[in-house]
């Protein structure tokens, strides 16, 4: 069984090409805080990075995404079993924090350092 | 503004820290950040260059010793009756409620060491003040204070993390730190409208230092109930997306 369902899941994966520039990976882009409407708060930093993860999952997940297991099987699962069931997703892995320097209502000036607010690195999950 | 789409936070949505933060705490858009520098926000503009980049990513050698400082400027301000050469002013500095959230970890004052009134000088400290146990006596030193490394000579930053801790971070309310700003001059020529002329907003300030507690860090994964009360207080955020 676990022959015939790898020749299949081998078979599928080879028509499952994606040019790689349009794999799961991660997409600088930068925002102001402005453009979010926080700017009357937020005195520093004016910009910030937080980019975003784009792009397809393939069946065949690459060693470099740090995918779990379970992404394996949902692959396998959507593939071999039932449609319905949703590929895993290209999502951040990790993330690192900034700090922010913010005038808060009362007047007090707030320096403090926000942890996930920058995406690091991809994962399909 | 001019139909430019805004944040949406979808009611099913985690609250992340930072939003449920700034609605709470946002001086609402009629607020505008303070055009002149006074001595408390360069103070805030300097730490936050030495602790992030232009980027906002924190720098990996930060002295700071925390996750989060508060700057707090003094909420009231009441002129004493001078007593012979000593002038005295009694600042309240508002605290906020302790919801376990955040672990204080150093309370200091910055204040003003050298104050200068057209031409004369007066040389201030400050100490820890209460209402009950009015002191007889005068303090004749300064000790327990040293130079901040992020101001002038005429500043001067006293530890006060002990009597913050023991006396108002357990307290659940709202307390008011009250700190006696006294200030020696030389002459006899100081009158009182001219120190009661000093604005509070330049002799003092009172910065806290805090780390995350496991309670905060927790809280990011909760699913609010944050999300609903949000809705219904219809923040100016909310409505401004709405």
């Amino acid at each position: 069984q676990a022959g015939s369902i790898s020749a299949e899941a081998t078979a599928s994966s080879l028509k499952d090409s994606e040019p790689e520039n349009n794999q799961c990976s991660l997409h600088p882009f930068q925002v102001s805080f402005r453009q979010l409407g926080w700017d009357h708060w937020i005195i520093a930093p004016s910009f910030y990075t937080p980019n975003y993860c784009k792009g397809t999952c393939l069946r065949v997940l690459r060693g470099d995404l740090n995918s779990p297991n379970h992404a394996i099987v949902q692959n396998l699962v959507n593939q071999l079993v039932d449609s319905s069931v949703p590929r895993p997703s290209c999502v951040p892995y990790k993330y690192v924090p900034i700090s922010v320097l913010l005038i808060e209502a009362n007047g007090s000036i707030l320096y403090k350092e926000y942890e996930g607010m920058i995406a690091e690195s991809c994962t399909c999950r | 503004e001019g139909g430019q789409s805004s944040i949406f936070l979808p009611a099913e949505a985690p609250t992340l820290p930072l939003i449920q933060e700034l609605l709470e705490e946002s001086p609402g858009e009629q607020s505008r950040k303070p055009r002149l520098l006074g001595h408390s926000l360069r103070y805030m503009l300097e730490l936050y260059q030495r602790s992030a980049d232009s980027h906002g990513h924190p720098r990996e050698n930060r002295t700071i010793g925390a996750t989060m400082v508060r700057l707090v400027k003094p909420l009231t301000n009441v002129a004493k009756p001078r007593r012979g050469t000593w002038h005295i002013q009694i600042l309240g500095f508002p605290l906020r409620p302790n919801r376990g959230l955040y672990q204080l970890v150093r309370a200091t004052v910055v204040y003003r060491h050298h104050l200068q009134l057209t031409g004369f000088n007066l040389s201030c400290h400050v100490e820890p003040w209460a209402q009950k146990s009015p002191t007889k006596h005068l303090p004749s030193s300064e000790g327990g204070s040293s130079k901040p490394s992020l101001m002038s000579n005429a500043w001067k930053e006293m530890d006060i993390t002990q009597h913050v801790q023991q006396r108002f971070w357990n307290n659940k309310r709202q307390r008011i730190l009250r700190l006696r700003f006294m200030c020696w001059q030389q002459k006899d020529s100081v009158g009182l409208e001219l120190w009661r002329g000093t604005s509070s907003l330049d002799i003092a300030f009172l910065l806290l230092y805090f780390n995350d507690t496991h309670k905060s860090i927790q809280k990011a994964k909760l699913l609010p109930m944050g999300m609903e009360e949000i809705m219904e207080r219809e923040s100016p955020l909310l409505r401004r997306t709405r």
